[in-house]
């Protein structure tokens, strides 16, 4: 989606630094 | 529970206290000691998680500033000391277990999002959330296409209208928006013994 139709929480959730997800790859 | 083992926090107690306490089996919960040593190691070897290293797991490099990461590590820090403890990286992942209420993922983005801990997400939180989002990911918005969101934001979220997002408001969006709370449910916590299985070398107990 662009930035126009997005709120700012959609954009904000999409930080590395929330992705904890990373923490159990390999 | 011998000294050793109380040390290392692999006492069956300590770890029984753990699961009781959180979504996961005493095994569970030794698994993810596995995940712990990994991370509470890879810069300083002292069994605790410093910032840098939650960053250099996260962000592949220990340097630099990531507001996100600042407020994902406080909040991990219960006992703001400026460490992640072993039993403080279990509480906080058992927020992001697939069977942990969505209230309780909720409340934690809402605390995370809360920059300056007032109980309300404030407009000026968010224009700085956004303007960090953009910088890490190298995007360029106009100041104009920057307040547009905003507004969009705060037209659906804010729902008295009083510029501040309060918990229930809160409560309310993400009902709308239940892929803001994405990020908050991680599948391999419910595997965690599989992808970890190094742990069944150091158990105490068996399930």
């Amino acid at each position: 989606a662009s930035p126009v139709t997005m709120n700012a929480f959609e954009l904000i959730s999409k930080s590395r630094g929330l992705d904890l997800a990373t923490l159990f790859e390999k | 529970c011998s000294p050793e083992s109380q040390k290392r926090l692999r006492c069956y107690d300590n770890l029984s206290l753990l699961a009781s306490e959180t979504r996961f089996s005493v095994n569970e919960v030794e698994a993810l000691y596995e995940l712990f040593k990994k991370l509470s190691s890879s810069i300083i070897d002292d069994g605790l998680i410093h910032k840098e290293e939650l960053q250099l797991a996260l962000l592949r490099s220990p340097y630099g500033e990531n507001l996100f990461l600042d407020r994902v590590f406080d909040l991990f820090d219960e006992k703001r000391n400026g460490v992640i403890e072993f039993d403080e990286f279990v509480h906080a992942l058992s927020i992001f277990h697939p069977h942990a209420p969505m209230e309780e993922k909720s409340d934690f983005v809402f605390k995370l999002y809360d920059l300056r801990q007032t109980g309300f997400i404030e407009r000026e939180e968010v224009k700085q959330m956004v303007i960090a989002i953009l910088m890490e990911s190298d995007m360029r918005l106009s100041d104009e296409l920057l307040e547009a969101i905003l507004d969009k934001t705060f037209a659906d979220a804010d729902t008295d209208m009083d510029g501040r997002i309060s918990k229930e408001e809160w409560k309310v969006f993400v009902s709308k928006h239940p892929s803001l709370l994405k990020n908050m449910t991680l599948p391999y916590l419910k595997d965690i013994t599989t992808v970890f299985p190094s742990f069944i070398f150091n158990t105490e107990v068996e399930d």
